[in-house]
């Protein structure tokens, strides 16, 4: 899933 | 971008402005606990590298900056500033920082996504940012007298949290994002850390008196 990949939360 | 995600960033960059506007301007340090501000920095410092490596938008990289700045000027002020480190109540922030780094690094080594540098301090960083407040915590407790300023930067900071949890449930439904488990786990234990404070910062507010911890 590379939407969890990308770590777009601070 | 979600309701629960703005509102709980902008809680906590609420939580930051409030004890830098504190520090900078009462230029009081007092009840403010430079172990949790130090482990803030070790947070920030690990799970921000990425701002050298992936774009994810302008609101993203100015965000981290500004948490990364923040934290490191509240560590200078307290360590440096020739006033107000003279408010630093040393004898009463004992807190050891490697009771808390130790384990988180262990359990980022033992549980973690992928086994890279960048995701080992990822990890470190969520499991570190759980446990940051507890130095806080217990300062609050045993100096008893919380000032406003101070009461109101820790309840900010469990608003934030707890808005995380709510983004986190919506995004489940909205964007089938799935959060993986350990920033679950770590998230919850985090928010669960405040329950106790909210309970007493509820109450000195319902009954309008001067928030106080139980000894």
């Amino acid at each position: 899933n590379s939407n969890q990949d990308l770590k777009d939360e601070l | 971008m979600n309701i629960f995600r703005l509102a709980g960033d902008m809680t906590h960059l609420a939580s930051v402005l409030v004890l830098l506007l504190k520090i900078h301007t009462i230029k009081s340090c007092a009840g403010v606990s430079l172990k949790t501000q130090e482990l803030y920095a070790l947070v920030f410092a690990t799970r921000y590298l990425d701002i050298f490596t992936d774009f994810i938008s302008v609101y993203n990289t100015v965000m981290k900056l500004i948490f990364l700045g923040s934290s490191f000027s509240i560590v200078w002020y307290i360590r440096r500033h020739k006033i107000v480190r003279r408010s630093y109540d040393k004898e009463q922030d004992t807190f050891r920082h490697y009771f808390l780094v130790l384990p988180c690094l262990l359990l980022a080594l033992l549980i973690h996504e992928k086994f890279t540098v960048k995701e080992l301090l990822w990890t470190f960083s969520i499991y570190l940012e759980a446990v940051a407040i507890l130095p806080q915590l217990v300062l609050l407790q045993r100096t008893r007298n919380i000032d406003n300023l101070t009461g109101q930067y820790v309840f900010l900071l469990g608003a934030y949290r707890s808005l995380y949890i709510l983004n986190w449930i919506y995004r489940y439904f909205t964007e089938r994002h799935f959060v993986h488990w350990i920033t679950w786990i770590a998230g919850l234990v985090q928010t669960l850390l405040y329950a106790d404070f909210f309970y007493y910062y509820f109450e000195s507010w319902k009954n309008n008196v001067k928030l106080q911890l139980p000894a």
